[in-house]
């Protein structure tokens, strides 16, 4: 464990409990893509079946377990409560995301390192997670006028991103064999998908202004 | 030599 990928997954933390506490309490989703959070919790399901296959660390497996809570939280709530639900912008998430979730399948199926089930669902939830935030930016872009936490909440994401690229990075000159391709081209193309948003959350900041996105 | 090390990230 080095300081990159610590503060990658505290930020990572911090964007999900940021939105389920916002959920919570506020009971409100406004300008939260239900697809986008469907797609993390799909990601969050497939890649830690390890959990019952292998143990690496206390902390791991209850980060894992924190993860999969919170993701599963935040569907039900968006979903199932009576309050939050009717705060969802229907209309508005209209992504298609099982158009995300197959080609991701059919690539996990020919591009990975082993041919088994867990391998496969493992490399699947890569490619699905480099491509999950994408609903998210549509539904930021439609509803231009972003409130703090909902950008906040793709902010921490992105801070996740760029941290665990300094952990490859880090990794990769300290760790001998620390060789990922699959990984650090899934991750990449993912902290790519955030460089826009990022640009106009700074912009935002810089001028002291509600962030807006250009439609 | 493939290492495994990666599957301990989150």
């Amino acid at each position: 464990m080095n300081i990159f990928r610590l503060a990658g997954d505290m930020t990572h933390l911090a964007s999900v409990l940021v939105l389920l506490l916002k959920i919570h309490t506020i009971k409100s989703c406004a300008g939260v893509s239900l697809k986008t959070q469907e797609l993390y919790a799909i990601v969050f399901a497939t890649r830690y079946l390890d959990i019952f296959t292998s143990f690496y660390s206390i902390y791991n497996t209850l980060m894992k377990l924190i993860f999969l809570g919170s993701s599963f939280s935040i569907v039900w709530y968006m979903r199932y409560h009576k309050t939050v639900r009717r705060t969802y912008d229907r209309e508005q998430d209209t992504f298609r995301h099982w158009f995300l979730v197959l080609p991701c399948l059919l690539l996990a199926l020919l591009i990975h390192e082993k041919f088994t089930f867990l391998e496969v669902l493992w490399t699947f939830s890569l490619y699905l997670e480099a491509v999950a935030i994408l609903p998210q930016l549509v539904l930021l872009q439609r509803t231009r006028n972003i409130d703090n936490l909902t950008g906040q909440y793709v902010f921490l994401l992105g801070g996740y991103r760029g941290f665990y690229i300094l952990n490859w990075i880090y990794r990769y000159l300290t760790e001998p064999h620390f060789v990922h391709w699959i990984t650090w081209i899934a991750g990449l193309v993912q902290t790519l998908l955030y460089a826009d948003f990022f640009y106009y959350y700074f912009q935002s900041w810089k001028n002291n202004k509600k962030l807006q996105l250009p439609a | 030599y493939k290492s495994e090390t990666g599957h301990d990230e989150l």
